[in-house]
């Protein structure tokens, strides 16, 4: 039966938090190994920098939507932290059918990639919760007199003071690690996908133009035709 | 299910993308 826009919402995320019930918020003995078998062990950066990324991201949640809602952040946080744990290990396991490796040594301990995996996975719970939506510029649950800013993409980047290009990357691995993601989620990453390559990848700043002029340089560019006279 | 345009080639991933390859 058709559901109320609120029915679906506590439905979506009673979804999330009941498939992240059996995830960890460690990662798992699989993960482990992965990251053990890197020549340089991320185990601990990892680990440090999710407490870092933590207070950051609930302090400013806080400010975004209330002082008192801090605890919400924190809430959020600790179910991203499972989804970000959880699609990684997913994306390892595919990556290491791929290309037949199980040293991940670069990837895993790229600051970058894991910001935007965690970035990408709290963009999810904050969707699921709709405090993230395209379609009413997402709901915050603060009131009084605090001023409070929108959460709603690209609210995330400026977070984490991550590129959107990197961001971007995450997104199409991130939809194939996890087949439970429901439409309206999967529909909320793809409009993200789509504001980054319209608008936000061609921001002054961006990595996108470093590597255009990469590629440039190392003549990987067609060339351009001439205009005809 | 969803209708998500999927771009990568099947001997495309992560990896690659994060310059790892």
């Amino acid at each position: 039966p058709p559901q109320t826009p609120i029915r679906a919402a506590m439905t979506s995320i009673q979804l999330l938090r009941g498939d992240l019930t059996s995830s960890g918020d460690q990662p798992s003995a699989n993960l482990l190994t992965y990251f053990k078998h890197c020549t340089v062990d991320p185990t601990q950066d990892v680990q440090k920098r999710l407490e870092t990324l933590g207070q950051v991201f609930s302090q400013t949640f806080g400010q975004a939507v209330g002082p008192h809602c801090v605890v919400y952040g924190r809430q959020r946080f600790a179910l991203g932290v499972r989804l970000y744990y959880r699609v990684m290990e997913e994306m390892l396991k595919s990556e290491e059918k791929r290309l037949s490796v199980q040293n991940f040594n670069k990837l895993l301990n790229d600051s970058t990639f894991h910001t935007s995996l965690l970035a990408c996975a709290l963009e999810v719970v904050m969707a699921t919760y709709g405090e993230s939506s395209f379609k009413n510029g997402g709901y915050n649950h603060g009131g009084g007199d605090s001023a409070e800013t929108n959460v709603c993409f690209p609210w995330i980047l400026n977070v984490f003071n991550l590129a959107a290009f990197d961001f971007y990357k995450v997104i199409e691995s991130f939809i194939k690690a996890d087949p439970t993601l429901s439409k309206d989620v999967v529909k909320h990453l793809e409009t993200c996908e789509n504001l980054i390559m319209e608008r936000l990848a061609w921001r002054t700043g961006s990595p996108l133009f470093e590597l255009l002029t990469q590629e440039h340089e190392s003549g990987g560019a067609e060339q351009v035709e001439t205009p005809a006279n | 299910s969803h209708d998500y345009h999927y771009g990568l080639e099947d001997h495309e991933g992560i990896s690659e993308l994060f310059d790892c390859d």
